[in-house]
């Protein structure tokens, strides 16, 4: 997973 | 997973926590705009299908199964219950919710960073959230007496978003994330309706008075 990738938040 | 974030999601869960608690023990839903949870439904599962194409941690995989499972029930609570049902302000809660749906949507597919249905749908979501707070804060105004759970839980609702803005603020110079826009944009606009309530929550928090918008 790639920490630029916001879509880990909610 | 910073603390601005960590301390955002917090806050969000909280705010639940505290509604549905309002709800449970007091039997009413009184103050609380059934559109606003309604078009919080729509974010959640717009934003959370997510769930069936791609797995990031046990945290978020609970956390956005708490979030859809809590908003329906609220909306639950608010049309079904025999008795939370009644107490619902019907009559104040008059902002016509849908109407805002089709315009988040055609901006989503206007703009958005890739022209996928999950980012699309996702993009959705954001839009959605960054004004499902209105009926709300209507509904608010024109409430007479706001009870401290109602009035706690908007202040939490409002401070998540509040936080993710310090979170990305964070990851953009810490991690060197990309620019994203979108949120960002999004999530300073859902924050800043909140502007007017946060000044009068804070003003009758320090006068320790009762809360109480101007209409």
């Amino acid at each position: 997973v790639s920490s630029n990738d916001v879509k880990d938040e909610l | 997973m910073n603390i601005f974030r960590l301390a955002g999601d917090m806050s969000h869960l909280l705010s639940v926590i505290l509604l549905l608690l309002k709800i449970r023990t007091t039997k009413s839903c009184a103050g609380i705009s059934l559109k606003t949870q309604e078009l919080y439904v729509v974010v959640f599962l717009a934003r959370y299908l997510n769930l069936f194409t791609r797995y990031y941690s046990f945290y978020n995989t609970v956390m956005k199964l708490v979030f859809i499972a809590t908003s329906v029930c609220i909306v639950w609570y608010m049309r079904f219950h025999k008795v939370v049902k009644q107490t619902y302000n019907k009559d104040l809660d008059t902002f016509r919710h849908y109407v805002v749906i089709p315009p988040c949507f055609l901006l989503a597919l206007l703009v958005h960073h890739e022209f996928t249905v999950m980012e699309v749908l996702w993009t959705f979501s954001l839009y959605l959230e960054a004004v499902a707070i209105l009926p709300q804060l209507i509904l608010l105004q024109r409430t007479r007496n706001i009870d401290n759970l109602t009035g706690n839980y908007i202040f939490l609702l409002g401070a998540y978003r509040a936080l993710y803005l310090l979170n990305w603020i964070y990851r953009f110079f810490m991690e060197k994330a990309q620019a994203r826009w979108i949120s960002w944009i999004s999530g300073l606009v859902q924050t800043a309706l909140y502007a007017d309530f946060f000044y009068y929550y804070i003003k009758s928090w320090k006068n320790n008075e009762k809360l109480k918008l101007p209409a």
